[in-house]
């Protein structure tokens, strides 16, 4: 479908996408996280895109089997929620995965 | 009105009172906690409550300041969010809260 070429897309050219939605704690912990970090992730709000929002949350369901926020991908990869994400953090394997990329 | 007297009443007559979204990790978080140190709360998911949530949600915000979830009161007080409650656990002043109490 369109809307999964363009999720696709999104993170075939973005190094860390996070779809979030805006008043969700844990999106707002694993954003404050790569800031952290220095990275600056390209962010989609899916509660500031009307209908679209839970369209493109199914999509990512289906490419990834997680149908949860935040959703995390870093070098085109899904890396999965807050908890992943931070685990990945603690365990030293954030750094690596993004040291292999084009950051900004 | 009628709605802030059924909230008064609810945080009067219940010693722990979770306001929670259901699809919320921080809700889910503090309800875990409760569930940990043997304390069954008294929860309300306000998005099973239709048109009556954001309602009760703009009350809460009216009586304690705070418009987030989880919003949760001990004994009638309010004592706050995930992270206040969370605060209080690790101090110790949890237990302390709730041995004054009579609980269920
Ligand atoms: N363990 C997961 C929890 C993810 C989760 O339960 N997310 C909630 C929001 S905090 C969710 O997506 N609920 C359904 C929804 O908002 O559509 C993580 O760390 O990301
Ligand atoms: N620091 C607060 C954060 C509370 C918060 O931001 N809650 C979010 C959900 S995680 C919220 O209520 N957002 C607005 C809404 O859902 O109406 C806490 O620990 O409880
Ligand atoms: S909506 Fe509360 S932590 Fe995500």
């Amino acid at each position: 479908s369109r809307m999964e070429e363009s999720v696709k897309k999104t993170v075939a050219d973005n190094p860390v996408v996070i779809y979030s939605k805006s008043w969700c704690s844990y999106c707002m912990e694993v954003k404050a996280l790569f800031k952290r970090i220095g990275v600056q992730p390209h962010v989609i709000e899916l509660d500031h895109l009307g209908a679209q929002g839970p369209q493109i949350q199914k999509v990512l369901e289906r490419l990834t089997g997680q149908s949860t926020v935040p959703n995390v991908f870093i070098g085109g990869k899904h890396v999965g929620g807050c908890t992943d994400t931070v685990k990945l953090y603690r365990k030293g394997e954030l750094a690596s995965m993004l040291s292999g990329l084009d950051i900004n």
